[in-house]
């Protein structure tokens, strides 16, 4: 899974 | 940014704004889960708290707060202005029967233990179920006002054209958010008979009534 990247998302 | 995302974002502004409009001009919240208004308000709240802490865009912010805003003027409406209309013997599922399978998935299943990413986490997972008392409430009363169901159909799109937006994200820059991707398929799933429904009855100018 990805990790706790820029949540760039709504 | 791509046209899946912004169409999605738009489906779901405008989910809210019809929900907003049936109650301003009916005066009523006959059909409408008051339940499911109090998670969603609850997965807004928990998701944009970054709101205050970190600047993504113009954009990013302003649609935070209109959802933050329009959530909290749906539930004074169901629970305040028009709480005479608000039919709450059919608003009867067990709101722990989610928030505690969904608290402890996310304590399970994270990026990182931290508050933010927990917080995140739980709203992401909520979102998912979220809808399922608005879904159950239709299945006691055994039929929705046609303007509830355009509400349910832009609601189940906005996480459908996520779907695409992740794929698409995937395919030109390596995104792949796991939680997000696997969360909002099973939420998209909740939709499928609705959408069945939608389609083959509403769409033809029929009333959305179950069998």
């Amino acid at each position: 899974g990805a990790e706790s990247k820029l949540k760039d998302e709504l | 940014m791509n046209v899946f995302r912004i169409l999605g974002d738009l489906s779901h502004l405008l989910a809210i704004l019809i929900l907003l409009a049936k109650m301003w001009r009916s005066k009523s919240c006959a059909g409408i889960s008051g339940k499911s208004q109090v998670l969603f308000a609850l997965v807004f709240s928990t998701r944009y708290l970054d709101l205050f802490f970190v600047f993504i865009s113009l954009y990013n912010l302003v649609m935070k707060v209109i959802y933050l805003l329009c959530s909290y003027i749906t539930i004074y409406m169901i629970y305040g202005k028009l709480r005479k209309t608000y039919d709450r013997e059919n608003d009867t599922f067990r709101l722990e029967f989610l928030l505690i399978p969904v608290i402890g998935l996310s304590f399970l299943e994270n990026y990182d233990f931290i508050p933010t990413e927990l917080l995140w986490t739980f709203s992401i997972y909520l979102e998912a179920v979220a809808i399922l008392p608005q879904l159950f409430m239709i299945s006691n009363t055994g039929e929705a006002e046609t303007i509830t169901t355009h509400y349910l159909f832009f609601l189940g799109l906005y996480r459908a054209l996520y779907l695409a937006n992740w794929i698409w994200r995937y395919h030109t820059e390596k995104f792949y958010d796991q939680i997000a991707i696997i969360s909002g398929v099973v939420q998209t799933i909740f939709y499928c008979d609705f959408f069945y429904l939608y389609i083959t009855k509403v769409l033809k100018g029929k009333k959305l009534s179950l069998p």
